[in-house]
């Protein structure tokens, strides 16, 4: 565990946190795409299925995942029901119409050719990989249709985006501390995320600077 | 193992 690893985790908690805070305190859930939590829930599903093979008290680093993992999970089901129960109501579901089926294939397609060994389970983490890094992709799309941005929701991408950039920085230490190279895919799929990122950053920091609210061109 | 270290990560 490093500096890096650490902060990026802990900006994803916090992302989590804004993305419920958005919804328990306005009681709505307009601007947010379910299509992007749903592919959560899916990433999430499909990477963590060593929770049911990991002790978590094997380690203070496994048992710090075991949480997370359960963390990441919980919240994330808990998101979907919020917006597909308690506040479907104010869902923007006519705008929201990215289709992540394509999405789905894609990256099903990708992890058949690509993956470490072959097996159920490499097979299905390699997927998670791919899916995750154009997991976000439905949401930006919701908000360039909808064009301006509450600011609660600009926080929580930004969140993502930069845990997506610290775990970059955590490869490059690994990568001369533990001098591990064989992670390819980790790596190609998280850096094409964060670059999927870079751009929604630009326009968040533009705003930021004019004081004004994000707008999306 | 050697290679399985993105494993260990979220």
């Amino acid at each position: 565990m490093n500096i890096f690893r650490l902060g990026g985790d802990m900006l994803h908690v916090v992302s989590i946190f804004l993305l419920l805070l958005k919804i328990q305190t306005s009681h709505s859930c307009a601007g947010l795409s379910l299509k992007t939590q749903i592919l959560y829930m899916v990433v999430f599903s499909t990477r963590y299925l060593d929770l049911f093979f990991t002790k978590p008290w094997h380690s203070a680093l496994t048992f710090y995942n075991t949480i997370m993992k359960i963390l990441f999970l919980s919240s994330s089901a808990y998101t979907i029901y919020l917006m597909q129960k308690r506040y479907k109501h104010t869902y923007d579901k006519v705008h929201d119409t990215f289709r992540i089926q394509y999405l789905i294939a894609a990256a099903a397609v990708l992890a058949l050719i690509f993956h470490l060994r072959l097996t159920v389970f490499e097979i299905l983490w390699a997927f998670s990989v791919f899916l995750e890094s154009v997991a976000i992709l439905p949401q930006l799309f919701l908000l360039q249709e909808t064009g301006e941005v509450e600011n609660i929701t600009s926080h929580y991408i930004f969140c993502l985006g930069g845990y997506r950039t610290l775990y970059i920085f955590n490869w490059v230490w690994r990568y001369f501390t533990e001098h591990r190279r064989n992670q390819w895919l980790a790596w190609g799929c998280g850096t094409v995320q964060t670059l999927i990122y870079a751009d929604f950053f630009y326009y968040y920091i533009l705003s930021r600077k004019q004081g004004k609210k994000l707008r999306l061109p | 193992a050697q290679e399985e270290s993105a494993k260990d990560e979220l």
